[in-house]
């Protein structure tokens, strides 16, 4: 269908075809005997470039709308993690420790799903 | 996103999922592709939570979000968490949260508590049903035995309905999308009915995990925003997740 909203046949054998899919993702290990603070390093170890990445990103789609967001991002939502029910607290902590990413950064990126029921 | 719970004739059931995430957050007008959807693309991992070394749950994450969107306890249940619009949004939980009323709970960490302490389906669905939320979701629970799927729709104080299969009356599967069950969907975001049309033309004689892949493979169920597929059969214990691409054209959502 050359219009939107691109609707099509039923598709048949695709999987698990390459075709509409670019791989599969890698598997870790989160060991809940560890830490909270620490128990995320192994995934921040291979993934935490692609965090910030993403990140960054966000906070430039953030500051296209309003600078002073950034900035009441890294200043409130600190706040708020300390409050959060164990071990999610450490656990965000602990991610932010492992990537230099800031704390109220990585909760933003955790707070996504319930802000965008808006 | 689109959830589905379905049953095989031998009572076997899959739980599969597309994850859908990034809309209005950025347009590459180069690619024709969501910003944010493209970042999430490499972050998207499996994992398998461990304890004393033995695997208590399995959940597919975005690296650095600890919450759980699809996560499946082995031999017991598995789950899904689609989001679901509101005027009463998830905005309001956040600002009574803040403010200081902490009763309730955040919808991801409640499906990860879930997987953490629920031993049975009806534990989990009792669980996601009744607790309060900051936020307005579907929650997609499926089980171990047949006749165990349901959509659960919740808004954050309360549930507000719940959709269960039936398959002795031929109602062998489930599907959510981002829309109450119980009423049309819009127009200009209508995956249920392509979904529901693949899914009933493959029928419950061939349902498995090929043919769900190819009913979320189908666009407009995959769709631009669609970063993962995962799907789960929970007595085999058996997790897949392929990350996904909508060749062009393809529908923003």
């Amino acid at each position: 269908q050359d219009v939107p909203p691109y609707t099509e046949d039923c598709q048949h054998g695709m999987y698990p075809s390459k075709a509409r899919s670019t791989g599969v993702p890698p598997t870790f290990k989160i060991n809940l005997d560890l830490d909270p603070q620490i128990r995320w390093n192994e995934v921040m170890k291979h993934k935490g470039a692609n965090v910030k990445a993403m990140i960054d990103q966000v906070k430039k789609l953030i500051s296209d709308v309003s600078p002073q967001l950034v900035d009441l991002v890294n200043k409130y939502l600190p706040e708020i993690i300390e409050k959060l029910p164990a071990p999610y607290d450490a656990e965000i902590l602990g991610i932010s420790k492992a990537t230099g990413i800031e704390d109220g950064e990585i909760l933003l990126f955790n707070i996504f799903y319930e802000v965008f029921t808006m | 996103c689109t959830s589905i719970v379905a049953q095989d004739v031998g009572g076997t059931l899959y739980h599969a999922r597309n994850l859908d995430f990034g809309l209005f957050m950025g347009w590459d007008t180069k690619n024709h592709t969501w910003l944010i959807a493209e970042y999430l693309h490499p972050l998207v991992v499996n994992l398998d939570f461990t304890r004393n070394g033995t695997t208590v749950y399995k959940t597919v994450n975005f690296a650095g979000y600890i919450g759980v969107l699809t996560g499946m306890k082995p031999g017991v249940f598995s789950l899904t968490l689609n989001e679901r619009f509101n005027v009463n949004g998830g905005y309001i939980g956040l600002i009574e949260w803040i403010l200081g009323y902490r009763k309730a709970h955040w919808t991801s960490f409640l499906t990860r508590d879930a997987l953490e302490k629920s031993n049975s389906y009806e534990e989990a669905v009792d669980m996601l049903s009744n607790t309060e939320i900051l936020a307005p979701v579907y929650y997609i629970v499926g089980g171990s035995k047949p006749g165990q799927g349901a959509i659960i729709t919740r808004d954050r104080q309360s549930l507000t309905n719940m959709y269960s299969m039936a398959p002795d009356k031929g109602m062998w599967y489930v599907l959510e999308t981002n829309y109450d069950n119980w009423t049309d969907p819009p127009f200009f975001d209508d995956r249920r009915t392509p979904g529901k049309k693949c899914l009933s033309g493959v029928g419950n004689k061939k349902v498995d995990f090929q043919t769900i892949y190819d009913v979320l493979s189908t666009k407009p169920v995959l769709n631009q925003l669609t970063t993962y597929t995962a799907l789960m059969q929970v007595n085999k214990g058996t997790l897949e997740t392929y990350i996904r691409h909508c060749p062009h054209p393809c529908w923003a959502w």
